[in-house]
């Protein structure tokens, strides 16, 4: 299902994304 | 509780990418990450579109916090 693919593309970008952002919040990778 | 710190660090993080504080974050606010954060252009691009509910090109408190509940939640119960 590509719909069902897309949204698990946006999610991974999305957790990369916010993961990033707390790892520059506090300092660990 | 849970969601009060989910809205706190969400604010936070709209104010990170909102470093001029207009309200809300435009696709350039989100490009200018890319020095920050270990993330492409490419990338910050997938995710501003993935936070851009209604598609007019700019994140509004309301989807980047609708996106970050959606991540907070999903990493706190698994």
């Amino acid at each position: 299902d590509p719909n069902m693919k897309a949204g698990a593309t946006s999610e991974g970008v999305l957790a990369n994304f916010f993961n990033s952002l707390l790892s520059k919040k506090t300092g660990t990778p | 509780p849970c969601q009060l710190a989910m809205l706190r660090k969400a604010q936070e993080f709209f104010q990170t990418c909102d470093a001029e504080g207009k309200g809300f974050i435009a696709k350039r606010d989100m490009q200018r990450l890319h020095k920050e954060l270990p993330l492409s252009l490419e990338e910050l691009e997938d995710v501003f579109d993935a936070l851009d509910a209604d598609g007019n090109g700019f994140l509004t408190p309301e989807e980047f916090t609708t996106g970050f509940s959606h991540f907070f939640f999903s990493q706190s119960n698994p």
